[in-house]
C-alpha cells in the first residue's frame, strides 16, 4: 500500500512540477523529539524509469510523521509548542556553528548534536549570524530527536543597532537574499526535526524581506487545522 | 553506462592564492595545469575555507590556539585579493548516451568563476544558495576532466574596530552571508571571512529525466490513526524528446530484523 507508480510525460527540454497522490497509512510509527518517544523514520524513495532507456535517476530521505504547532502564549509572552499535540516543555541549546573554519564534517555533527541529547536538550536553536545549518546536521538531530529552531541571517547588532549604527535595512540585495532562503527552504525542508523558521535574531528583518518569508512559508490550506470556530491554526 | 547518482568531490584539491599565479582559468584547465602540491599550490580543504586550507598546509598558525589568530593578516588589511584563491582538482568520468552530468556546489562564499576543460562558468553572488551546473557537453571524452574554481570573498568584509564589537563596522550586514565573521562577544574575527567552497562539491549523473527538490509532508486524522503522505517533485527532462517515465513513490520502515514493510 506504500508503493505508487505512475505514468507521466515529460516535454522535451521542460521541467515539470508532479504531485503524487497521496499516499495513506494506518497508525505509522510517529517521530517524536528526544525523551518523548522514538524518533522512528521511513524511508521514503522516488525513482524514475524512462521509456527507452531504463532508470533515469533516483532519491531516497528517511522521513519522520510528526506534526509540530506553536503560538505565543498571551499569559507569558512565550512560545508553546506540541508535538503530534502533546505539549513539550522546551529545554535548548544555542548554537552558532561546528568550527569557526568550517571544518564541518559528520562525525563532529554526530558527537556535537548526540551531547546535546545525552545533555537532556530536545531543541537547538541556529543563531542568524552564522550558518543554515547542512543537512548533515539535520541528519543527525533528526536521529537523536532535537527539534530545530533556525533562523534566517539577520542580526540585530549587524541590521539596525550598534556603534556606528549600522543600517537597519538588512543586506543591500533583498531579492539575493529571498533566493538563498528559498533554496535553503528546499535543501532542509524534509527534515523531521525543523521545528520553526525565524527571520533573524532580536530583530525583524526589513518589510519586504519579512513580507516575503511570511507569505512565501505560510501552509497551503490544505495542511492547516481548524478549531471550533473557524480559526486556522497553523503548523508545520 | 556510468552509474546513476552521486559522487562527491572531497579529495584531492589543491589551493594557490590568485596573486601567485600568472595563468588563467583556460590555461589552468587545458595545457598547464597545477602538477601536484607543489609551491606555490598547497593541499587545499574542500569543503572548506581559505583560511581553513593555510592552516592545513602550515602556512598560518591555527587561530583558535592562543593568540593566533593576531599572527593572521585580516582582509581588511591585506584587501580581498589576498584570500582570492585558485581551487583545482580533477575528475574522471565517461557518459553513455543519453546521460547526463551535473556539477553541484551546495554553498561556496561567495562569488566563484568555474572553468572546466577551458570552458568558463559564472557562479553568482550568495552564500547560501547552490549552484548546478549541465557540463554534460564540457567533458573530455577521455575521461579525464580538469577543474578550477576561483573564488572571490565577500563584497563587503569590512574593517574590525581597535575596540573589537559586535559585527565589526557591521559592513558584512551588507552581504547575504555568516555575520559573525567581523567578530562577537564571543569570537575573534575570521581573518577570509569564510572565503571558500565551503561545503559539498559534487558530480551527478542522471539519465534523461533529473529528480529535483522532492518536498514530502502529512496530514492526520482521528487522532493519528489516518495519516498521509504528500509528495511533489519537479521532473527535469534535459532530452530532446518527450520522455515517457514511470514514476516510483515507495516508503519503507526498517524493522530490527532488517526486513521492509511494504
Amino acid at each position: 500500500e506504500h508503493l505508487q507508480t505512475i505514468h507521466v510525460s515529460i516535454p522535451a527540454g521542460k521541467t515539470i512540477q508532479y504531485t503524487f497522490p497521496e499516499i495513506f497509512f494506518y497508525k505509522p510509527e510517529l517521530w517524536w523529539p528526544n525523551g518523548m518517544g522514538k524518533q522512528t523514520m521511513y524511508n521514503v524513495s522516488i525513482a524514475v524509469d524512462v521509456k527507452g532507456y531504463g532508470e533515469s535517476d533516483s532519491w531516497s530521505q528517511p522521513y519522520g510523521f510528526r506534526k509540530i504547532t506553536s503560538h505565543i502564549d498571551s499569559k507569558t509572552g512565550g512560545r508553546l509548542f506540541k508535538v503530534n499535540d502533546q505539549p513539550i516543555f522546551i529545554r535548548g541549546g544555542n548554537w552558532i556553528l561546528s568550527d569557526g573554519l568550517l571544518r564541518l564534517s559528520r562525525r563532529r555533527y554526530e558527537a556535537d548534536i548526540k551531547f546535546h541529547a545525552g545533555m537532556n536538550l530536545n531543541m537547538i536553536r541556529c543563531w542568524g549570524g552564522a550558518l543554515a545549518e547542512r543537512p548533515e546536521f539535520y541528519h543527525y538531530c533528526d536521529i537523536y530527536g532535537l527539534l530545530v529552531w533556525q533562523e534566517f541571517w539577520i542580526t540585530g547588532d549587524v541590521d539596525g543597532r550598534g556603534d556606528p549604527i549600522s543600517n537597519p535595512d538588512g543586506p543591500l540585495d533583498h531579492e539575493l537574499f529571498l533566493l538563498c532562503a528559498r533554496d535553503t527552504v528546499k535543501l532542509l525542508r524534509n527534515h523531521p526535526s525543523l521545528a520553526l523558521w525565524v527571520g533573524g535574531n532580536e530583530q525583524v528583518p526589513p518589510p519586504d524581506i519579512n513580507n516575503a518569508l511570511k507569505n512565501e512559508l505560510q501552509l497551503h490550506p490544505h495542511f492547516m487545522e481548524f478549531d471550533e470556530i473557524g480559526t486556522s491554526t497553523q503548523y508545520l | 553506462m556510468a552509474e546513476i547518482g552521486k559522487i562527491v568531490l572531497d579529495s584531492d584539491w589543491l589551493a594557490v592564492r590568485s596573486t601567485e599565479v600568472q595563468l588563467n582559468g583556460t590555461q589552468l584547465t587545458t595545457t598547464h595545469p597545477p602538477t601536484g602540491p607543489n609551491s606555490p599550490w598547497m593541499p587545499a580543504a574542500v569543503p572548506g575555507t581559505v583560511l581553513g586550507t593555510l592552516v592545513k598546509s602550515n602556512v598560518v598558525p591555527d587561530p583558535f590556539y592562543g593568540l593566533n589568530n593576531e599572527a593572521i593578516l585580516d582582509i581588511a588589511v591585506s584587501g580581498r585579493e589576498y584570500y582570492t584563491f585558485w581551487f583545482f582538482t580533477t575528475f574522471e568520468h565517461k557518459l553513455s548516451r543519453n546521460q547526463h552530468l551535473e556539477l553541484n556546489f551546495r554553498a561556496i562564499n561567495y562569488s566563484a568563476e568555474v572553468y572546466l576543460n577551458g570552458h568558463q562558468m559564472v557562479l553568482p553572488k550568495g552564500m547560501f544558495r547552490r549552484h548546478s551546473l549541465d557540463v554534460t557537453s564540457l567533458l573530455n571524452p577521455g575521461g579525464r576532466n580538469l577543474l578550477a574554481v576561483l573564488v572571490h570573498p565577500p563584497e563587503h568584509p569590512g574593517s574590525i574596530p581597535s575596540e573589537g564589537g559586535q559585527g565589526g563596522d557591521h559592513e558584512i550586514g551588507k552581504d547575504v552571508a555568516t555575520q559573525y565573521v567581523e567578530g562577537w562577544d564571543w569570537m575573534a574575527p575570521i581573518r577570509d571571512r569564510n572565503t571558500g567552497i565551503w561545503d559539498e562539491v559534487s558530480i551527478y549523473v542522471t539519465g534523461p529525466v533529473k529528480i529535483i527538490d522532492p518536498h514530502l509532508a502529512s496530514t492526520f486524522f482521528d487522532n493519528y490513526k489516518r495519516v498521509y503522505l504528500h509528495a511533489t517533485t519537479e521532473l527535469q527532462n534535459k532530452g530532446t524528446l518527450v520522455a515517457e517515465c514511470d514514476v516510483t513513490i515507495q516508503a519503507t520502515l526498517d524493522t530490527k530484523e532488517s526486513f521492509c514493510l511494504v
